[in-house]
């Protein structure tokens, strides 16, 4: 890595690991406690049955919790904090839902194709209500594809680092500070990645991932905007105030 | 042209709160 130190790196990539599991939702140990625990058929019915006002804000709700995690990683990253604060915000802005996705490769189970929901493990089947199949289908691919290229705890950590730290987001003030500090956790990733991994293709197919991340985030922007249309009240008056903030500026 | 994020507040609140508990 040219004009960094591997001193630099490790502290880089130590820091954010750190952050990393302090921020996570769950533990590696209790995701495999859970991963078999599925919902019943009962239970699955009973998700089917919601109406798709309530089910749309139950998952915007779970969505805030894990993206109020997602910019406590954020801040506990030490680069990250020296940004202008302009930056941090427009990074969070623009990269939030992107890490969400990444993180959920960890509660996923490509074996049974189900995703941890409100405790225990279901398939997409339990979302039928939302009305958005392709938005969730396209979710649980990208988990799936996320799962087969059995990343670990600290490959997971830095790439979410680094599609958060983008210097390709619009309106940044400091876009060269961002590109270096992302220059550095990809050298970061690399070197971990030469450790772990047999097949040194694997950064180039995480890299590769990334114009997905981004479809899926447009997608669910579309989606949003479709619920809308037809919701506007449950939109305005239930979702949570974060969420709103996020993803309806309009509203 | 208005900046994307002028609106956001709550973003900033939650930056600004120096907490070093989880969110929860």
């Amino acid at each position: 890595a040219p004009g960094v130190t591997l001193t630099e790196l490790d502290r880089i990539a130590q820091n954010i690991i750190k952050s990393h599991l302090e921020t996570c939702q769950y533990t590696v140990e209790e995701l495999q406690q859970l991963v078999w625990q599925t919902h019943s058929y009962e239970e699955i019915k009973m998700y089917q049955n919601k109406t798709r006002e309530v089910l749309w804000q139950q998952c915007a709700i779970q969505l805030t919790h894990a993206i109020q995690y997602v910019v406590e990683f954020a801040k506990r990253i030490t680069g990250f904090m020296e940004l202008c604060q302009n930056d941090q915000i427009l990074l969070l802005k623009s990269g939030c839902l992107e890490v969400v996705l990444v993180r959920m490769c960890r509660a996923f189970n490509p074996l049974n194709n189900t995703v941890l929901f409100e405790g225990k493990y279901g398939g997409m089947q339990l979302f039928k209500s939302l009305g958005s199949d392709d938005l969730v289908s396209a979710a649980f691919d990208f988990a799936k594809s996320l799962c087969s290229l059995q990343l670990t705890e600290e490959e997971i950590a830095l790439f979410s680092a680094a599609v958060l730290i983008s210097p390709d987001r619009p309106w940044l003030m400091e876009p060269r500070k961002v590109q270096k500090l992302q220059e550095k956790i990809y050298f970061a990733l690399q070197h971990v990645m030469q450790k772990n991994h047999l097949d040194d293709d694997t950064l180039t197919k995480l890299i590769s991932r990334i114009p997905t991340l981004s479809a899926l985030c447009n997608l669910h922007t579309e989606e949003l905007q479709a619920f809308k249309q037809l919701h506007p009240e449950t939109v305005n008056m239930l979702f949570p105030p974060l969420y709103k903030e996020l993803f309806n500026p309009d509203s | 042209a208005m900046k994307p994020h002028q609106k956001v507040t709550l973003l900033q609140l939650l930056l600004d709160h120096k907490n070093d508990e989880n969110p929860d």
